[in-house]
């Protein structure tokens, strides 16, 4: 989901348009939106969110802050007057409008195209129109969430899916999201259905004639459908992740038995402790449970079971899968971020490394955007749909306290799933027992650690 | 990109557009740009970010948090506001000329 480089139409650059004058017809914003973002990133939790289109430590003063923070949420229309010196061409372009996907047609976790120019009017030959892939992580009323890559200057961009075809899902709102001064690696949008249904309302409100006349020129939404909007039904594995809340500490988690519930052992850490889970997919309901185990503090494998009282109905039970395929496409589903305020979300990447000690990997490793809160959650391939692993952590610099989300690491589920499977079937948990007896070889992997150097054996 | 993104990447470079904003007669007092969505051609509507409006804001920007409030009219800016509109090439030439090559324009070996 990285950036990638601008499409060109083979062949001989074709010459670019000289910039064209405009006028501001009205600046807008989405209400909803607002609302929203209100709800999921104001109250106590303002201090701790930054949209600045720089880094948390650069200098910027706190009026300009406060400035992009209240524009954060608005756009403007505007009209390019006929003329001037364009291509007749262009002028004659097919594409007269673009097609807006109606609000809730677009899944969570579906695979979306950003479109925009890195600083803006910077050296348009160069940064013009730069595409950038991700998947529609969050959702929140019009409020979206992508993990597809944008830069400062892409404000305003739009954001297009797979299916429908071509559809304008999106505009970006915000390309970089700083949580507790650490880069979220999310990009905060506005779903352009309810922005463009703004402006035509608010285009019928100006005194202009001339201004209502163009809001019927508008785009409608493509296929609308009657009534309410699609549920937002997304991968099927999706819904496996939990939240999982232990005493003021909360995490993720994902079902892996109808009354069973995995995840690790720094979100539920004693044994015998009271736990609740809440699970947002069909339904939002909540029901307690125990953990039955959890690793000792100095085991490599940050896991916990938990058994639940009810059966989390409706929530599907992931296939584990039993080889891992570096490159390939995964997504993690995790609360990392805004816990329970907002449904899970689904970050996606590839397998980046399988770390295996004597031909069993022991560690994986991903380039999704992992936050904190998303420990617990599971990480699951795109081809398949299934359970590869139990996010554990992601990367810390020591030295410069920089996050790194986009390198994370995640427990193997084949370490875990034939303790699970006896634990499941004769309550027996000598198999998870095991796992505190991991080799030193996976304890030094799990430290981040240089392997162990082949010591000469004593002949005494 | 595989097949799948073909009618994205083409609706989205042939809608993608920079917006940029300065005061008229004042190259000093700076630029401000961010990108933007063609939504329609005929009659030319952008779709852009609010933000670059900000310093050109009459009330200043207290007007965008006001109670209520969900748009200003385009006079809510400043007179001295300038925009301009940049985009790319059209992905396809309906006329199919031979487009002039760019006269000076080379690749230097470093």
């Amino acid at each position: 989901a990285g950036p990638e480089p601008p499409t060109r139409a083979a062949g001989r650059p074709r010459p670019r348009p000289p910039p064209r004058p405009a006028e501001l017809l009205l600046l807008l914003s989405c209400p909803a939106f607002r609302a929203h973002f209100a709800r999921l990133f104001g109250a106590e939790a303002a201090e701790q969110w930054h949209f600045a289109n720089s880094a948390p430590h650069d200098e910027l003063s706190e009026e300009e802050e406060e400035d992009q923070l209240r524009a954060l949420g608005w756009f403007a229309l505007l009209r390019v007057p006929p003329g001037g010196e364009t291509p007749p061409e262009l002028e004659r372009a097919p594409a007269a409008a673009v097609a807006v996907a109606p609000l809730g047609t677009v899944p969570k976790g579906a695979p979306l195209l950003a479109c925009g120019s890195p600083f803006g009017a910077f050296c348009p030959d160069i940064f013009l129109n730069t595409l950038s892939r991700g998947v529609l992580s969050n959702v929140a009323g019009p409020l979206l969430l992508t993990d597809a890559r944008c830069l400062p200057g892409t404000e305003g961009g739009g954001v297009f899916a797979a299916r429908p075809a071509g559809a304008l899902v999106a505009l970006v709102a915000a390309p970089l999201c700083w949580k507790a001064r650490e880069w979220v690696g999310l990009t905060l949008l506005c779903a352009a259905a309810p922005l463009l249904r703004a402006a035509r309302a608010a285009a019928h409100r100006l005194r202009c004639p001339e201004a209502s006349a163009l809001a019927a020129l508008l785009p409608p939404e493509a296929g609308s459908p009657r009534g309410s909007p699609l549920p937002d039904l997304g991968p099927p594995w999706a819904a496996a992740a939990v939240l999982v809340e232990c005493g003021t500490v909360w995490g993720s988690g994902v079902a892996v038995a109808p009354r069973l519930v995995l995840t690790c052992r720094h979100v539920a850490p004693r044994e015998a402790s009271k736990v609740l889970v809440h699970s947002a997919t069909p339904k939002s309901v909540a029901v307690w449970g125990h953990v039955v185990f959890a690793t000792q503090e100095v085991c490599p494998y940050d896991i916990a079971v938990v058994s639940l009282e009810e059966d989390l109905d409706g929530v599907p039970t992931p296939v584990p899968a039993e080889h891992f395929h570096e490159g390939d496409p995964v997504s993690v589903v995790g609360f990392g971020v805004f816990g329970q305020a907002c449904g899970p979300s689904v970050t996606s990447g590839i397998l980046s490394a399988v770390v295996q000690v004597e031909d069993a990997p022991v560690m994986l490793q991903t380039t999704c955007a992992v936050h904190g809160g998303s420990s617990g959650g599971p990480l699951f391939s795109n081809r398949s749909g299934d359970l590869l692993g139990i996010v554990a952590s992601n990367t810390r610099d020591n030295n410069t306290g920089a996050a790194y989300p986009h390198l994370n690491f995640s427990v193997p589920i084949t370490v875990l799933q034939p303790a699970l499977q006896r634990y499941s079937q004769t309550g027996d948990l000598s198999g998870l027992r095991e796992l505190d007896r991991a080799a030193d070889p996976v304890r030094v992997v799990w430290r981040l650690q240089r392997p162990l150097p082949d010591v000469p054996r004593s002949k005494l | 990109m595989g097949r799948q993104w073909e009618p994205s990447t083409r609706a989205a470079v042939q809608s993608g557009c920079v917006v940029s904003a300065c005061r008229a007669g004042r190259p000093e007092a700076g630029s401000w740009s961010c990108s933007g969505v063609i939504v329609s051609r005929s009659p030319g509507l952008v779709l852009c970010h609010g933000g670059i409006f900000t310093p050109f804001l009459r009330a200043g920007s207290g007007s965008l948090t006001e109670a209520g409030v969900a748009f200003l009219p385009g006079d809510s800016c400043r007179d001295d506001l300038r925009l301009h509109v940049q985009w790319g090439p059209p992905a396809s030439s309906a006329s199919g000329h031979a487009e002039p090559e760019r006269p000076g324009v080379c690749t230097p070996r470093c």
